[in-house]
């Protein structure tokens, strides 16, 4: 069920730019439907956390003639949209990260539109179809080979 | 699960 644009302002109270976040949120829920707002506590690196909101699910990517959807995580702080999403990508327990150029072994994405990040002419709609380009080209997660199972053993 | 989509990520290169 997807959730409202109530909800939604009532999950953002903190937000300092509640209408503007809000609005960005229904735009992607809207059009990524397996993205979803989720409320939790983010850790920062100086060990302190705060309940923010992030979207969370997957997009959808191209890669060699096949459609894959990468789990991805976009953080919003409460200075959002004046501030980029911190943006990750979750792989599962049967996927690997494939650290490289946008990504690190954390999952944490880089980008220059993160980097170079300006309200309004950045908004996550935009940033969104820059990583299915990106990971389009150079996906960030791998499935791990599987590993055959050991062949049974007889009792005698 | 609730309109969820499973993750899938492209087959390991090596």
């Amino acid at each position: 069920m997807a959730v409202s644009e109530n909800q939604l302002k009532k999950m953002l109270t903190k937000y300092k730019y509640r209408d503007l976040t809000v609005q960005e949120t229904v735009s992607v829920i809207v059009q990524y439907k397996d993205l979803k707002p989720v409320m939790d506590s983010y850790v920062f690196n100086d060990g302190t956390s705060r309940e923010l909101m992030s979207l969370t699910g997957t997009i959808p990517v191209s890669y060699k003639g096949n459609t894959y959807n990468i789990p991805i995580c976009l953080w919003l702080l409460d200075t959002y949209p004046f501030n980029p999403p911190i943006c990750f990508v979750k792989p599962t327990s049967t996927m690997t990260i494939k650290t490289g150029k946008h990504v690190d072994a954390n999952g944490k994405i880089y980008l220059p539109y993160l980097h170079e990040w300006k309200h309004p002419l950045s908004d996550l709609i935009g940033l969104i179809q820059v990583m299915i380009v990106v990971f389009g080209e150079e996906p960030p997660v791998f499935s791990r080979p599987t590993i055959s199972a050991p062949y049974p053993s007889y009792q005698a | 699960l609730n309109g969820g989509t499973i993750p899938t990520a492209p087959p390991s290169y090596t």
